[in-house]
């Protein structure tokens, strides 16, 4: 996956994301694609979550799944989940839970509760740094204030880095894909390299949905696994998915 | 334009939206979850639009798990022992991934494996 928030000249703030899955689940040969992503595409839906006749979140989400991994809280705050591959990884959560032992959180259930009760990006950042889960896990939030953007890079038990916008020393972007961002990227996997090039030639003056889509289809940062692309643009609650394809020639992963 | 083998070639892409062409596969429809109702019932009308496609991505997963296990004892393994298990999920999970399995048709086990597959995949 990749995600990231940006920050415009003018303080309003862009969240999108592109969803990558099914890594090594069955390579089809005749139409050169992972089987998952091919299943996975006619799953992909926009859910209106309402309460009262009243839109509470919006999400893209995938029909039978009720958990999240892109939202929005219209006017309040934009969140998005990236996969974190760890050897202390959800199979140890999954089995203490079987043991009884039950105090942590499935992870697509717990953005699936910031979205619908946190009612501010601090009690979203909040929530996503500080309880305890089952799985590892990247959150990235946006805000709808100046400044209001971050990676939370989770273990299973601890907030491991908040990483924030810093408009002031320069960081006008924040961009997440599947590592930790202290460490280098899997050299046969760089996608953070391109993406970030890419925001760096576009520049803060400029960013908008448009060229945020520009940057996730480019190749890698587009790639044999994206799913879908969603853009969001919280304080007019601009909520855009799209199914994504990328035919030959394009990198697996 | 190609991609050749990283380090990364591609020049950034200018002017790709609105989506179209050959990377766009199309749009996402909408659908309403009505959160005032009961959680049994609140994916019905999505599950019942798209009962195949659902039933075909778990077959999927079914596939995959055999190939690794021919035996088909993960399956039953699934089918089994994860379906008791959606009774200790929190309220209102519980209750969706149950309504979720009832109009679909597909095995509670089953149905809990997807909606825990990343905790399963992040190793």
């Amino acid at each position: 996956c990749t995600s990231l928030v940006a920050e415009d000249t003018t303080g309003k703030l862009y969240h999108a994301r592109n969803l990558d899955f099914g890594l090594f689940l069955g390579w089809d040969i005749k139409k050169h694609s992972w089987e998952i992503p091919e299943y996975l595409r006619p799953l992909t839906v926009n859910l209106d979550f309402q309460r009262n006749n009243k839109t509470i979140f919006k999400s893209t989400n995938f029909a039978g799944y009720v958990g999240m991994l892109t939202g929005m809280r219209p006017g309040i705050f934009t969140l998005t989940m990236n996969e974190r591959f760890n050897i202390d990884g959800g199979y140890i959560g999954i089995i203490e839970w079987i043991l009884g032992k039950r105090d942590g959180f499935w992870m697509s259930f717990l953005t699936r509760s910031v979205l619908e009760n946190a009612t501010s990006y601090a009690q979203a950042k909040d929530q996503l740094t500080n309880t305890k889960m089952l799985a590892p896990a990247y959150f990235i939030l946006g805000g709808n204030r100046s400044g209001e953007g971050c990676v939370i890079t989770r273990s299973r038990k601890a907030c491991l880095d908040v990483w924030e916008l810093d408009l002031k020393h320069g960081s006008w972007y924040v961009l997440e894909t599947n590592y930790d961002r202290w460490k280098d990227p899997l050299f046969l996997d760089n996608r953070r390299t391109p993406a970030m090039k890419c925001l760096n030639e576009t520049t803060q003056k400029k960013i908008s949905l448009p060229a945020i889509y520009d940057v996730l289809s480019t190749k890698p940062v587009l790639n044999k696994l994206t799913t879908y692309t969603t853009l969001m643009e919280v304080s007019s609650g601009t909520f855009e998915a799209y199914l994504r394809d990328c035919p030959d020639p394009c990198i697996p992963w | 334009v190609a991609q050749d083998l990283p380090p990364y070639s591609e020049e950034c892409r200018k002017g790709t939206y609105p989506p179209h062409g050959p990377t766009f596969k199309g749009k996402i429809p909408w659908y309403t979850i009505n959160l005032d109702s009961a959680p049994h019932k609140r994916w019905n009308q999505l599950i019942s639009d798209k009962k195949v496609e659902v039933t075909n991505l778990i077959q999927a997963i079914k596939n995959l798990a055999n190939d690794f296990f021919p035996s088909g004892k993960l399956i039953e393994l699934v089918d089994k022992h994860l379906a008791p298990l959606v009774d200790t999920l929190p309220f209102p999970f519980n209750e969706e991934i149950k309504g979720i399995a009832d109009v679909s048709g597909l095995p509670l086990g089953e149905v809990m494996f997807f909606n825990v597959f990343y905790e399963i995949f992040t190793v």
